[in-house]
């Protein structure tokens, strides 16, 4: 009698598990937007064997966002993962890998993220802040004077906006508007930028800093700003092509759609 | 005389009985949730 079938690959089994750890590194490693992503739980696997030694997997991934922005130097083992109560955002993606003599590589991999229900967040937290549209204009607002009130008070490189990563908006018992960005550090320091901004341009490459900063505007029942700006140092991301103000386009585009030579559909 | 018999009675009978302790395996996919649902 001809020898049964191996059963199927369960979406636990070890081998799931380390593919689909390997397709999350990747899809980090290639997104230059937003936050890094977390498995949150494998949905599907789908194996084709294709000879000996020789596979071709399938995988459809549920991830969550992290508090770790892209650009971060944190492992992703150290980065939290977003509450429920934050307005979590989830990530959907199919990729295809081979492992070929044990080794697993991506050939083709497609994201979309997109922000848990307002819905579902007042039904559990009434009072939870809201994720906003990162084009809204008090967003936008909070960010140019965070930005202006890190740089007017650092005699450091004048840092420049990458994007804005979120934002929040809370109504009651404060109006508080919260906002996280990346920034990049320019040739100018804040006195130069002050007599011509126009002249201050990202650092080359390999010299460029990038920085992350959170900030929190409250406009009612009284004024106050608070921002924290944290710079990574040196890095090697491939955010040069990126236009320094790129363009803030509503919620949910927080995972860049990476499409490859070969695609998964 | 003729008795006619439910099927599903028949099945009830002719299923072997699982040992005491017995977990039947978890469903292969999806698998567990690390965090929360969304």
């Amino acid at each position: 009698a001809p020898a049964a079938p191996p059963p199927p690959l369960g979406c636990d089994d070890p081998e799931a598990e380390a593919a689909a750890e390997f397709a999350v590194s990747y899809i980090n490693g290639h997104s230059h937007h937003g936050y890094k992503f977390a498995l949150n739980r494998i949905e599907q696997i789908r194996v084709l064997p294709q000879g000996a030694d020789n596979e071709i997997l399938f995988l459809e991934l549920d991830l969550l966002e992290t508090r770790c922005p892209i650009l971060s130097p944190t492992p992703l083992v150290n980065c939290t993962v977003r509450s429920f109560t934050e307005h979590a955002v989830e990530g959907d993606c199919d990729v295809k890998l081979q492992k070929l003599n044990g080794q697993l590589s991506v050939l083709a991999s497609q994201c979309h993220s997109h922000a848990d229900s307002s819905e579902d967040v007042r039904q559990l937290c009434p009072d939870c802040p809201l994720l906003a549209s990162l084009n809204n204009t008090e967003v936008l607002a909070a960010v140019t004077a965070a930005l202006n009130d890190h740089n007017s008070k650092t005699p450091d490189a004048y840092l420049r906006l990458l994007e804005i990563g979120r934002a929040t908006i809370q109504h009651h018992p404060a109006h508080v508007v919260s906002v996280e960005f990346a920034v990049a550090a320019t040739d100018c320091t804040a006195e130069e930028a002050k007599d011509n901004l126009e002249a201050c341009q990202l650092l080359p490459e390999d010299q460029s800093n990038f920085g992350f900063c959170t900030a929190t505007v409250v406009t009612r029942p009284s004024q106050d700003l608070q921002v924290d700006c944290q710079l990574y140092g040196h890095q090697v991301p491939a955010l040069r092509t990126l236009p320094s103000f790129p363009g803030c386009s509503t919620l949910p585009v927080l995972i860049e759609a990476i499409a490859l030579s070969q695609d998964t559909s | 005389s003729v008795v006619k018999r439910a099927a599903a009675q028949v099945a009830q009978h002719d299923k072997v009985p699982h040992p005491v302790g017995f977990v039947p395996p978890p469903p292969p996919c999806p698998g567990k949730v690390r965090y929360f649902e969304i």
